[in-house]
């Protein structure tokens, strides 16, 4: 018995499942489970399908959790199902969204590592495949993707913290993630990832400081997304390429989505700007994930109208 | 296994004024275990760009010895992180 789930606490992956199972049982006209693949350690991936379930619909692809560590972004995922399922009906934005969209919620990304932060090592960042060749374990899955994998130096030491594997797509979860979105692919319009921390809205490119063809779109509703999210407790956030803001990145998610075809693609860097980091207290949860829920929504409703 | 812990771990900030101070960082980088939180690896961190890392209690002594002899500004965000792992549970189960 993995004990009681809770929107204001950090929930296990134990608890996680569950939660799963009862959003799906309590809301089956809106909300159903999808298993995407299994892990190295033999773990589920399950992709929440939220919306009334017409594949044609647009939709918008969200995942948490790629970096385990980084407990705050499974905990808006599990957040954003909730919000979505009880303010249908109620509130006009969201029943909107959900007449009209699907969101596609992976809630974590990363199970195996995100198990290991909570039994063995609370700074864990990677996932837990063996590597060969070497002792040290996991494989930065925000570094697995094909987009421009492999093209910076620093990433192929299987010790580091952003080890980008033994080839593009070479882990489970990412395979499992890419395979899901190429087969749903005609009707995601919007990718969003979530870590934290440094409160920042960050679009494509990171593996190249070449703006992408619509950045003034992508700047436009980077913008949109980070003045709704200011408008609840005036937290800030900056937006811009990654690029830019950060550093540059190969063989990430973003970049991945977006050359894929999904014209909208954005990563949040939630809460804090370092005071806690890693470990946000749970007294937070709720307010960071009421002010993302916000942008999300307006990030959304701009799909929605203008994604073709 | 028992859950690794953090006791007495810091979590450094710090902000170089440019490449010689970028690079003292990265050779520190190369002796001392540092777990780049912000930006998430050594290569990463260049002049005028906030850097935080978290070292282990052994190694902050030195670490912060090295930032003052070379005048770099900093600031110890965290003192103690595993105080902060177990604050961070800071609401109560309904």
């Amino acid at each position: 018995i993995p004990g009681r789930h809770s929107y204001a606490k950090y929930n296990n992956w134990d608890k996680i499942v569950v939660w799963t199972e009862k959003m799906m049982n309590k809301h089956p006209e809106m909300v159903s489970r999808i298993k995407i693949g299994m892990t190295v350690e033999d773990n589920p991936l399950y992709v929440l399908q939220v919306g009334k379930q017409d594949e044609r619909k647009k939709s918008v692809f969200m995942n948490c959790g790629i970096h385990a560590r980084e407990w705050i972004s499974p905990a808006f995922c599990q957040w954003f199902v909730y919000q979505a399922t009880k303010s249908y009906g109620k509130n006009k934005i969201m029943t909107k969204l959900l007449d009209q969209m699907n969101f596609y919620v992976l809630p974590v990304f990363n199970v195996d590592g995100y198990i290991w932060s909570w039994t063995q090592n609370r700074m864990w960042r990677k996932n837990r495949s063996k590597n060969p060749n070497s002792r040290c374990i996991g494989t930065d899955l925000n570094r697995n993707f094909n987009a421009s994998w492999n093209s910076l130096p620093n990433t192929n030491n299987p010790c580091s913290d952003t080890y980008h594997g033994t080839a593009p797509e070479s882990e489970r979860e990412t395979k499992a993630v890419t395979q899901f979105i190429r087969s749903h692919l005609n009707s995601i319009k919007a990718y969003i990832t979530f870590h934290s921390y440094s409160q920042m809205l960050l679009f494509p490119y990171g593996y190249t400081s070449e703006l992408t063809p619509n950045h003034e779109d992508l700047a436009k509703v980077a913008k949109i997304g980070t003045d709704a999210l200011a408008t609840h407790y005036e937290t800030r956030y900056i937006y811009d390429p990654m690029a830019s803001i950060t550093y540059p990145t190969t063989g990430s998610s973003l970049d991945w989505a977006y050359d894929l075809g999904i014209k909208h693609t954005f990563a949040f860097e939630l809460r804090d700007k370092g005071k806690f980091g890693f470990l946000l207290p749970e007294s937070q949860i709720k307010s960071t994930c009421k002010e993302t829920m916000l942008a999300v929504k307006f990030i959304a409703k701009y799909i929605l109208k203008h994604a073709s | 296994i028992a859950p690794l812990r953090f006791d007495r771990e810091k979590v450094f900030r710090v902000k170089p004024q440019d490449e010689k101070q970028a690079n003292i960082i990265k050779d520190l980088a190369k002796t001392k275990e540092l777990d780049f939180w912000y930006p998430d690896a050594t290569h990463h961190v260049t002049a005028n760009k906030m850097v935080d890392f978290r070292v282990s209690e052994n190694n902050s002594q030195s670490i912060q010895s090295a930032l003052e002899q070379n005048q770099m500004h900093y600031e110890i965000l965290i003192h103690d992180l595993q105080k902060e792992i177990e604050k961070q549970f800071d609401v109560k189960e309904a």
